[in-house]
């Protein structure tokens, strides 16, 4: 089974 | 003031067809170096980045950096009005509340303008790390787009695999399984049809059918399309913009739970 992470997870705010 | 004009409509259209898709809306940050957007599609798998240069306009004047929040269905309406081949300009005043697209036919003898209420939308910038790729694969957009099209017929999912021999577009689901490999040109005619591969590590990646045939609305905007992996990252999809700018497509990969 996969799960689909968000780009938030990778990327964070600035 | 704020004003930018480009010969053809139609690569405004372009771009517009490429990202509405994926956004509702998203905010134009102008400035004197150019416009640019940076927005997640509505579930936050994905973030469309677009940069275009100002000097890539035919005109552009920026005295204030300025955002305008925009409705993208409402800006295809707009831009629906014009024929591919008019030329396009883009006003607003300082701390205006709305936009100004003119659209002028090439002999100049039909003259239309659109005005668009802007919008004050929440933004979220998230900064993208500079990234030393394991894979960069250059190949033409349209095959590209091909395979995510054939491929999303059998799964809901297309495993990316990167080696020194080639890429290799995988996919499986209730009826079977489908693979297409490409092979890096040894030779070719025209620059547009090659497919290169830059490796420094193998990589294979997992990403959502979905995603990827959004990315594909911008295949008409280039001839190559690019894309970038590593391990553990998400995938780069860009498209350069000829004289203009770039559209870049990041995708978070789906990982084993």
């Amino acid at each position: 089974r996969t799960k689909q992470n968000r780009i938030s997870h990778y990327f964070k705010k600035t | 003031m704020f004003e930018a004009r480009l010969i053809n409509s139609v690569t405004f259209k372009k771009v517009l067809d490429a990202i509405k898709d994926l956004l509702n809306e998203a905010s134009f940050d102008c400035s004197e170096a150019g416009i640019q957007l940076q927005a997640m599609d509505n579930s936050h798998v994905s973030l469309v980045s677009l940069a275009l240069r100002s000097d890539g306009f035919d005109k552009y004047r920026c005295d204030r950096n300025l955002t305008m929040g925009m409705n993208l269905a409402s800006m295809s309406k707009i831009f629906r009005c014009s024929s591919n081949d008019d030329t396009v300009t883009i006003k607003a005043q300082d701390d205006a509340d709305t936009v100004t697209f003119m659209f002028e036919s090439k002999k100049q003898e039909k003259i239309s303008d659109y005005e668009m209420k802007l919008m004050n939308l929440d933004q979220e910038h998230l900064g993208i790390p500079d990234t030393d790729f394991s894979c960069v694969i250059r190949m033409p957009a349209g095959e590209f787009a091909r395979i995510v099209r054939d491929l999303s017929q059998f799964g809901e999912s297309i495993v990316i695999s990167c080696t020194k021999e080639g890429v290799k577009f995988s996919t499986s689901g209730d009826i079977g399984s489908a693979n297409v490999k490409l092979a890096q040109t040894s030779s070719f005619e025209k620059e547009e049809e090659a497919v290169i591969i830059e490796m420094q590590e193998p990589v294979t990646l997992t990403f959502a059918c979905q995603y990827l045939n959004s990315f594909t609305k911008a295949t008409p905007l280039a001839n190559q399309v690019q894309l970038s992996m590593s391990d553990n990252v998400p995938l780069v999809v860009e498209y350069q913009i000829p004289d203009l700018g770039h559209l870049r497509y990041y995708l978070a990969p789906k990982i084993e739970e």
